[in-house]
Formats: C-alpha cells, structure tokens, sequence
C-alpha cells in the first residue's frame, strides 16, 4: 500500500515537465526515505536522479519498497489535468498494475482520479560516488537557461570554463564564435540573483548543449541552479526542490579525440 | 573532433 498526499501537486507537474524530454520512461521508487527516480537517456550520455523526501509530503505511507515502472509522458498527460493549486496524491496497491492520482482542488469542490497504467521497465541503477568538485558555481537558473538556449543558436556544444574571474560559457559554429562570462556577485540584495564560484582548481570542459537545454526545463523547479564540474568528470546540474529534494542532472563530457 | 562519452564509462552498475 502506498499513499502520498501533496499539498503543492504543481512540484509534482513541474517535475515531470522538467525530467520527460530527457527519460521516456522510468521507475519510481517509493521508500521510507522518498519517492525517488534515477534513469539514464536513451543514448546513456546523460542521468536524471530525482528525490522528494518523505518529509516533504503532507502524508507518506509506503508499507514496502516499491518500484512503478511509468511512461512519463502518459503520466505527464495525467497531471495536467491537474489544476496549480490542487493537491495531488499518488496510490498505489501491492501488485496491482496501476497508479491513481487523485487531484483535490483547493477549496475540496472538485476530485479527480486518474488511474494509471504501470509498465514493466529494466533499468540498471547505477552508484554514484560521492565527488570533490573542482568548481562549484550557483546561479539565477532562468540566467542559466537564458544562456544556453542563446549559445545553441550559434553551436551545438558549449565549454564551461570557470577561473578565479568567474565562469565561462563558450561555444563556436559555422557563423561565429560567443563567449559569454559570469562574474561573481554575491553582493546583491537578493540570494536568488547571486552568482557565486567556488573554485579549488580551475577546470574547463565541453558538453552538448542539446543536453543542457534539456534539463533547462527544470528551471521553474528553482531560483538558482548549481552546476558542479571536475575535469574529465560528468557535470552535476542540480535544482533544489524546495524543502523536499532535488532533480540532479549528470552529462557526460565530450573528449578531445 | 571532441568524442561523447557514455555516463557508462564514469558510473558502475549498483
């Protein structure tokens, strides 16, 4: 048996706006710890692990572990039809082969449930070792997003680069060339505007973009996003979640042949 | 040429 009432049901919608252009389908895992995802892209270039924590949930029951196998997009269909302000809540039976959303408009004049149906999917959970980054930048997410959808109308890869006068986004094409650099401003009146680095050494390394816009889509997920990178190590683009987790991001880099 | 590398090649199997 397993129930997860959320208060904030639009977290839920914006988590699968921001993970289904990357992962079509995916298992959910529901433990005591949260309700969690991890899942690679069809190409294996880039990983997506989400967690909502229990805590975080108005209420949380999950008798056993368990794993719901969902097309995402089927599922991102669902909830849409929820409205911002409902409350969604997620259930699900021992062995059944379906899951109920069930949406509560605010005031409690409308109730909805959606059932689901589950599907079987072989993924491989893969360990990831706690890194030392190199660098570490935060940033205005929305800025983030801003840069990498206008670096991707001249070149289809960007190289992050991050120095003790900030970070560095570069990228070059058939029409030119664009660097476009971040200083550090944490000065500013308001946390969710800063950008800051930390930098332990510089690093430089170069990604797809196509990647990176597309976990731009979490953007409304977070204020501030926090890419950490170490040389010859996949990046971690991460949006916190509120109070409740976070949507972590992995690309792999690409190598100089 | 810059080749891409597999998330594979940096995360083992669990």
């Amino acid at each position: 048996m397993l129930e997860l009432r959320l208060v904030q049901g639009s977290l839920l919608k914006k988590v699968l706006e921001a993970i289904r252009e990357l992962v079509n389908d995916a298992n959910f895992d529901c433990s005591a710890t949260g309700f969690s995802l991890q899942a690679m892209d069809s190409s294996h270039v880039a990983l997506v692990a989400l967690l909502l924590r229990s805590e975080g949930f108005e209420h949380y029951r999950c008798d056993r572990n368990i794993s719901m196998g969902m097309s995402l997009n089927n599922m991102a269909k669902m909830l849409r039809c929820a409205g911002n302000d409902d409350i969604i809540t997620v259930k699900g039976d021992d062995g059944s082969d379906t899951v109920t959303f069930m949406f509560e408009s605010p005031t409690q004049d409308k109730i909805s449930d959606f059932e689901m149906k589950l599907m079987d999917i072989d993924s491989e959970h893969l360990g990831i070792p706690e890194a030392e980054y190199h660098a570490i930048v935060r940033m205005p997410s929305a800025e983030f997003a801003r840069i990498c959808k206008d670096l991707s109308s001249i070149g289809d890869t960007v190289v992050i680069s991050v120095t003790k006068e900030g970070v560095k986004f570069s990228t070059k094409g058939d029409i030119g060339t664009a660097n476009i650099v971040c200083r550090q401003n944490s000065s500013v009146d308001k946390p969710e505007e800063a950008t800051t680095v930390e930098m332990n050494e510089p690093v430089s390394l170069t990604f797809a973009l196509r990647y990176m816009n597309s976990f731009t889509k979490a953007t409304p997920l977070s204020n501030q996003v926090t890419i950490s990178l170490s040389n010859e190590l996949p990046v971690v683009v991460e949006y916190k979640i509120a109070e409740m987790g976070y949507v972590r991001f992995y690309l792999a880099p690409k190598i100089e042949e | 040429m810059n080749r891409q590398k597999s998330i594979l090649s940096f995360f083992q199997k669990a």
